[in-house]
């Protein structure tokens, strides 16, 4: 006789955590520091704070790869009442939305937590201040997994005499600290090519890593964005129906819905689509059967008159600040960047950033470099099942005067509101076709500008030599 | 102001579809098809039953893309009670043991169910009987996503008068059919040659499939296995703790519970780990704190006198059946196939099995084919991320007197109660060190045979010019 059962979420990826990017401990303590800092840097610069972010490893047993790790920043902190779903509930957080931002899942730091209590039994310790909050809060917590709820093993607060405000958060696991070191220090040196307006210090057993910002320049934080009619489906139609407050007394119409709803909607486009996909622009919208939502959502992905996604829910570098970083970073002798224009795929507006860099500390290599970012996010695993990989591998750099083996870096970032990751670990990022064109598009337009330094400088040398 | 919430396992899955394979029309059409074939054949070989599984594509309106598949089986059935859970909500089934099946994660029907339920409002049909029923019972449910329970649009039961057992699901979605067919049409292939024991019929426009089984021998039905030793951490101990019905009245002795709760655990191997450990063996387990548990899993790992993993979990096809499937489906001149021994990695027990086929019907190739399986699922997407690939690809094929390009297909199929699949869409395996060792070395086995075959034909052929 078959026995039947249901899995909460947290069981769910406490059997399953190696999807999380959790298999081992040289993996998850890399994953553990990644988590900590992602969520960090969120909590800054998307609300014009620039990051001082600090990243400690510490070996509290060696003989038994027992380590804590201790991430502090300066951001919006996280209100007392939400810190403990925050922390010990899977599917809980505050990324939900469209706006560019490195979290997206609500599971990070909860996959995090989870193998720390597994490993070592110690809940997760955190100290946190609201803006203007007149108490920091500090929490202990581990989570109830087979309920995914938190459970509050302590909490306190003290008078928030400096006027903090931020994160602080502290993990005692099992992790191979020897086994990971180098990755958690590229990974560190990675954001700060990323990031360069945040002050970073890592400090780990034998390692000592201090980034200054070498501007004061954030980008413009992303701004929350609406659905695009590209994107739609019957299921979201329902959802944004049925978000209406009032829509038993006074339902909106079917035209004011879809300028009311969707990005890019203006009250003409509404009329017009609407004729064309046969519907009554008056109708209620509570009206509407299920087999009015199917057509609904056929037609809108049909159309083709819609104006393309905004990208003010996007927050590029833009060409200074990532040619600042990567000239910073790797001590190259030339580096262009590329910063394209927003594109779209599937209703989700997007933008590629490409740098290339050449010479000066660069090793010469068979094949180039790639350093890749999404969402200003380093990633460090998976290459071979990456999209840039794949397209870095497809150029002829030959056309562009780089024979190999040659000293060149490719710098790839994608910057959207769904980045087509593989997993829920976030290493690898899939080919869909408009992403891979831009990515092609970008590393040809920086080729070509370092064809014409190459050039110049072959005939600079051509004129020594004569 | 920050919003903070919660999102159910459905509408997780819902906004992160494509990790699960639903990416889009034609890769939703094809992962439709898997979900419903594995959970079919999952249903029938592990409960000895031959299976009889029908699968049907039809065009319901080409211009919109919208198909319906059905997938029908002579298996055990779904009990009534459990239908609405078993495809109405997410992280539900009875595959969450440590017994080899393909489903392992309780989402892959839910998925279908969604993307059918998101792309043409359709409910999911369900018709079912378990062995022995009186009755058959039909119903159609939908997913109430932000809740994750099903919607039992209609139920209904008739009487079975011709005791059938089994089940047929049909689905109704959005589905590019002429870009999946060929992928469909391999996958069910490639299934038939992991399973030449099952009859599968796969019609759909314009194609008929009929795979008639060529042979009556099933291989043994796995067993639920216990967890071992060194598989342990402090919530499984916690789990396995509180899974003692009488913990308060009579709770076990350490030395009972390790015994009981693990697998190859006698009570000779408990009491000397439990000295060697530094417990009293006879101290009762409702007594343990967590620092204890924290030692407890901490000793148990790194005891090395543990019996290895048990294989009564595991259902491998053994080389026979494997040699009859691959000759069948790929008719070769030459093919060879070896089981491995039992081996394992953290506690989990896995056997690989290889087969190498060479000439005959198999076209000369720069490098040898791969053919992928794991759990008996064959893996069709993301070679370049797998195990396997990475093995293959790393074998000096000259030394097995194999000179490229040559007509050679490589068959890796890896069975465990843990396949360490990279993630929930199930397509690529990680590079686990015990797998990937194992991988090596069946290849190699088989390689030597194939060179003795290759040097005889080579001899035949100069004997042949004298
Ligand atoms: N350092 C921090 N400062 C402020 N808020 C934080 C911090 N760390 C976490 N949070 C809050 O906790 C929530 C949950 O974090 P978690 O890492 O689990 O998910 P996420 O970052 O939203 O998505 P992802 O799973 O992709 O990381 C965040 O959305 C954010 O609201
Ligand atoms: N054709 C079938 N016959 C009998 N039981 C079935 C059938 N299809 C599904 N089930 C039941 O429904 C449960 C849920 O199926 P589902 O595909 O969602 O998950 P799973 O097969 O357990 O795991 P996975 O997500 O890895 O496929 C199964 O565990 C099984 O109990
Ligand atoms: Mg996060
Ligand atoms: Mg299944």
């Amino acid at each position: 006789l078959e026995e039947y059962k249901g899995l909460s979420p947290a069981e769910f990826f406490y059997r399953n955590r190696e999807i999380a990017g959790f298999s081992n401990p040289t993996r998850a303590l890399y994953q553990t520091v990644r988590e900590l800092v992602e969520n960090s840097l969120d909590a800054t610069e998307m609300f014009g704070i620039l990051p001082d972010i600090y990243v400690e490893v510490e070996e509290i047993n060696p003989k038994e790869n027992v380590v804590s790790v201790r991430v502090r920043d300066n951001g919006i902190g996280v209100p007392p009442e939400e810190a403990p779903n925050v922390f010990g509930r899977v599917f809980y957080g505050s990324k939900y939305k469209l706006r560019q931002s490195r979290g997206i899942f609500g599971l990070g730091v909860k996959m995090a937590v989870l193998y720390a209590q597994m490993t070592t039994g110690k809940p997760c310790e955190i100290r946190t201040a609201t803006p203007k909050s007149d108490y920091i809060y500090s929490f202990k917590i581990l989570i109830d997994i087979s309920k995914n709820k938190p459970i509050i093993v302590s909490k306190r607060k003290e008078k928030n005499t400096k006027r903090w405000h931020g994160t602080d958060v502290r993990l005692i696991l099992e992790g191979n600290w020897s086994g990971s070191k180098n990755r958690i220090a590229e990974y560190i040196k990675r954001t700060a090519m990323i990031a360069p307006y945040a002050n970073i210090t890592f400090r780990g057993p034998g390692v000592e890593l201090i980034f200054k910002r070498v501007t004061k320049k954030l980008p413009e934080p992303p701004e929350t964005g609406k659905p695009h009619p590209k994107g739609v489906d019957i299921e979201l139609l329902k959802q944004l129906i049925s978000g209406f407050k009032n829509l038993k007394e006074d339902p909106p119409t079917l035209q004011e819905f879809l300028v009311t709803c969707f990005d890019s909607v203006g009250t003409i486009t509404a009329r017009r689509f609407l004729e064309w996909a046969g519907f009554d622009p008056n109708v209620r919208i509570d009206k509407l059967r299920i087999r009015d939502l199917e057509k609904l959502a056929r037609r809108m992905k049909e159309y083709n008159e819609w104006r393309r996604p905004r990208a003010t829910p996007l927050s590029p570098l833009g060409e200074d600040l990532l040619m600042k970083g990567v000239k910073e970073i790797l001590k190259a002798e030339f580096v262009t960047a590329v910063t394209r224009k927003p594109a779209s795929y599937g209703g989700h507006p997007f933008i590629v950033e490409v740098a290339l860099a050449w010479g000066g500390e660069i090793k010469p290599m068979e094949r180039p470099l790639l350093l890749r970012f999404a969402n200003k996010i380093p990633l460090l695993y998976d290459e071979g099942a990456d999209v840039s990989r794949k397209v870095v591998d497809n150029i002829d750099w030959n056309q562009y005067k780089v024979k190999m083996p040659a000293p060149l870096a490719v710098v790839t970032h994608i910057c959207s509101t769904k980045v087509p990751f593989k997993g829920v670990g976030k290493e690898a990022i899939a080919d869909v076709p408009e992403i891979e064109k831009e990515i092609e598009n970008a590393i040809k337009e920086a080729a070509r500008r370092l064809r014409r330094y190459l050039s110049k400088k072959e005939k600079e040398m051509e004129v020594k030599v004569k």
